[in-house]
């Protein structure tokens, strides 16, 4: 049993703000688009019926007023309601780095039944960052719209956009957030143009000193989002028209998938996920089609720079936390996404793992990039998501890896000698791999008759 | 959740609420409602999202479209017969159990 609700108390409206540079970040991201259809709701699991629109005002009021707010003042705000009220604290969304655990804290489904929906919580990461435009992968709901945002330490980072949105009709499980600090700046400043000087001190005494000083903020969150973070290794891989995800293992090593860098000697351009510049490769390996283990090694021709070189894991427990890194979605246009989950499954024969599946979300796009754990060893890579080919459907949150315990021997010795040889044995896995990443039953014991 | 999480959950109950918008007997028009954030008890202020009061905009929903309109709309943009509801919960601390004690006698939904 929850304490009930209080009644509902009346407010009127102070004036509704909208972040211009959320808008811009959205437009940047979004809006030049038009052919990977985004689409962004409020309503059902389902994406929105009408494919002819991209995102915008056929879906719904809510959706048309992506990036406003509404600032409201209560009318029957009583002395007995302060008393022992803690000020809420807002954290500088530019200061937390991508990865960091956020809580949202919502209602699904707005004002129905509010005794059994009111504050729901939903747990996830800090996935991507452009500007005061945030993603989340905590699972958000039609209804938590305006839903608060909190970091770790109880102080509000963000708000929720939109809590739902798919890619070419591909749900992706990420939810738009517009960053608190921003939006207050800009709240504060339009009550001032309004006349509303005490209400605009209000908001502005939320904000922390950092965030009231715009100058400095951005370039000092660049800072602390490159330092030192696991997810730097990640790396977006081109080859041709082709792109996707890779990991780097050393400073002129990648890994990335097949589907990816399908052809060896073939030329590929290699852009780090720090500010740094691409680098040309080559795939020197690449499994053939008739391999499960869809994989490819690109060596490049300069070094990469500023990247920490992940540790491989040696162990793969199930139920760990994990998280993916990969371009998926928004290609380089935002950085690499981190998505958060545990480890569901450790498909293993003759007791070695050969497949990891995780509930992170994973996106077209995100191939090739790297699984860590929470302490950022590098577990595996990721090849595919999920689709139920009957219905269409994507499941971004089943998806498949191949463990690095599969690739470190032959690696390494790559590493060492330049001898492609123990890579080519990738190609020629047992028979009770293939069943397994054909998705089939690993035959054991013949079915014995019931009768 | 584990105690890692006690300070987000403690300031996401605190500050969480829901919030409804309703015209003046036009069924078409709603109800309309979302999740908000309870910034500031003493002042009663709260931010919620904006698609709340678009249908009563007088000016339309098309006010909202990205464009060269101004970044900020002030309450008369909105028609005179939109009503406003904020509702929240009590949150933690001692009064807060205190009434999770009588909610324990009562159905939690009506």
């Amino acid at each position: 049993a929850q304490p009930a609700p209080r009644s509902p108390a009346c407010a009127r409206l102070l004036l509704l703000a909208c972040c211009p540079a959320f808008r811009a970040s959205f437009a940047r991201l979004f809006g030049g688009d038009v052919p990977e259809q985004w689409r962004f709701a409020g309503g059902g699991p389902e994406p929105p019926e009408d494919e002819a629109s991209t995102s915008g005002a056929d879906e719904g009021p809510l959706l048309a007023a992506l990036g406003w707010f509404a600032l409201l003042r209560l009318e029957d705000c009583t002395v007995k309601e302060v008393m022992g009220s803690p000020r809420l604290s807002v954290v500088p969304a530019a200061s937390l780095p991508k990865g960091a655990p956020l809580l949202t804290c919502g209602s699904p489904f707005g004002a129905f039944c509010p005794d059994i929906f009111l504050n729901s919580l939903s747990r996830g990461v800090l996935s991507n960052a452009a500007g005061p435009l945030l993603l989340t992968d905590a699972r958000c709901l039609p209804g938590t719209e305006g839903a608060g945002v909190f970091s770790t330490h109880g102080a509000l980072v963000a708000l929720v956009a939109a809590p739902l949105c798919w890619r070419a009709r591909e749900w992706v499980g990420l939810s738009l957030l517009c960053a608190a600090d921003a939006l207050l700046r800009s709240a504060a400043l339009a009550l001032r143009r309004l006349g509303l000087q005490a209400e605009a001190k209000e908001l502005a005494a939320l904000l922390p000193r950092q965030a009231r000083d715009t100058s400095a903020g951005p370039q000092r969150a660049q800072v602390l989002q490159e330092h030192g973070a696991a997810w730097l290794a990640a790396v977006l891989v081109e080859c041709g028209s082709v792109w996707g995800s890779g990991v780097a293992l050393a400073p002129r090593l990648v890994l990335t998938c097949r589907h990816v860098a399908p052809r060896e000697n073939k030329r590929v351009l290699v852009r780090p996920a720090t500010k740094s510049p691409p680098v040309w490769g080559e795939v020197v390996f690449a499994t053939q089609d008739t391999s499960p283990y869809d994989v490819a090694v690109v060596k490049l021709e300069e070094s990469l720079k500023g990247i920490p070189f992940p540790v491989l894991a040696s162990y793969f427990h199930e139920g760990e936390d994990v998280c993916v890194v990969g371009f998926g979605a928004f290609g380089q246009a935002c950085g690499p996404s981190v998505t958060s989950g545990i480890l569901s499954a450790v498909v293993e024969v003759n007791e070695a793992p050969v497949m990891l599946q995780t509930t992170c979300a994973v996106h077209g796009g995100s191939s090739g990039g790297p699984l860590f754990t929470s302490s950022g060893e590098l577990l595996g890579i990721i090849t595919s998501n999920t689709r139920d080919n009957s219905t269409g459907a994507t499941y971004p949150h089943l998806n498949f890896s191949i463990p690095m315990a599969v690739l470190q021997p032959a690696l390494s010795q790559y590493r060492c000698t330049g001898e492609l040889l123990p890579l080519r044995e990738l190609d020629r896995p047992s028979e009770q791999v293939r069943v397994v990443w054909r998705l089939q039953r690993v035959p054991a014991q013949p079915h014995q008759s019931k009768l | 959740m584990g105690r890692r999480w006690g300070p987000a959950m403690a300031a996401g109950e605190r500050a969480g609420c829901v919030v409804s918008a309703r015209g003046a007997g036009a069924e078409a028009e709603g109800p309309w409602s979302c999740s908000g954030v309870l910034l500031n008890r003493r002042a009663g202020l709260v931010l919620c999202h904006g698609g709340i009061v678009a249908p009563f905009l007088r000016a339309g929903p098309g006010a909202l479209q990205p464009g060269t309109g101004p970044s900020f709309l002030g309450p008369d943009s909105c028609r005179d017969d939109l009503r406003l509801y904020v509702q929240w919960g009590p949150g933690r601390g001692p009064r807060a159990r205190a009434e999770l004690r009588g909610a324990l006698c009562t159905p939690p939904c009506s």
